[in-house]
């Protein structure tokens, strides 16, 4: 999935 | 990744380890809130959803899996132990912290960047990070005086969000599509939360007396 659209923070 | 997020991940780490550290020395959760620790665990539970489906970093998998292993094994301790169990005082923990959970999961229905079960989900955690401290903060208001470690527990989850705030203002100016008003807004009341526990343990540091909350 591309960066922005997962989360990538915990 | 920037400094901001690297040093509020290792605040929070931290915190965790304090935390765990101190049950397993001391055998004793004296003072600590179960039902702060169940909302955490239920937090990361709900928010590492995509462990093992979104693979953004060993660093990012590393870390969601120390927060789960500890943050449920600080519940285990609490609730299991026959040792531990017996600190813990069920009397004075008693915020009704099912109510938060449940306020939590229908903003999480409505507001969120996206209808998703997984998104959904992470939305749900971020609300209810906000307000997990609640229980622990009522607590320590009953019992007046906290001990070190658990200060310095409550302390350092307060400047672990503290700096993720940094970490989003700084990601807001250098990332042109950054935007996540949810995660700001949540992260921001959690802080404000702390803000007034922050003030008194400053006070009590400043003046080097025993941190007492008002009544």
């Amino acid at each position: 999935s591309d960066q922005l659209d997962s989360h990538d923070e915990l | 990744m920037n400094i901001f997020r690297l040093a509020g991940d290792m605040t929070h780490l931290a915190s965790v380890l304090v935390l765990l550290l101190k049950i397993h020395t001391i055998k004793s959760c004296a003072g600590i809130s179960l039902k702060t620790q169940e909302l955490y665990a239920l937090v990361f539970a709900t928010r590492y959803l995509d462990l093992f489906t979104d693979y953004i970093s060993l660093y990012n998998t590393l870390m969601k899996l120390i927060f789960l292993v500890s943050s449920f094994s600080i519940v285990w301790y609490i609730r299991h132990h026959k040792i531990v169990r017996r600190s813990y005082d069920k009397d004075q923990d008693t915020f009704r912290h099912y109510f938060l959970v449940l306020p939590c999961f229908l903003l999480a229905l409505v507001i969120n960047e996206k209808f998703t079960v997984k998104e959904i989900m992470w939305t749900f955690s971020l609300y209810l990070e906000a307000v997990a401290i609640l229980p622990q903060l009522v607590l320590l208001q009953r019992t007046r005086n906290i001990d070190n470690l658990t200060g310095q527990y409550v302390f350092l989850l307060g400047a672990y969000r503290s700096l993720y705030i940094l970490n989003w203002i700084y990601r807001y100016f250098t990332e042109p599509h950054y935007v996540h008003w949810i995660t700001w807004i949540s992260g921001l009341v959690q802080t404000l939360l702390y803000a007034d526990f922050f003030y008194y343990y400053f006070q009590s540091w400043k003046n080097n007396v025993k941190l007492e909350l008002p009544a």
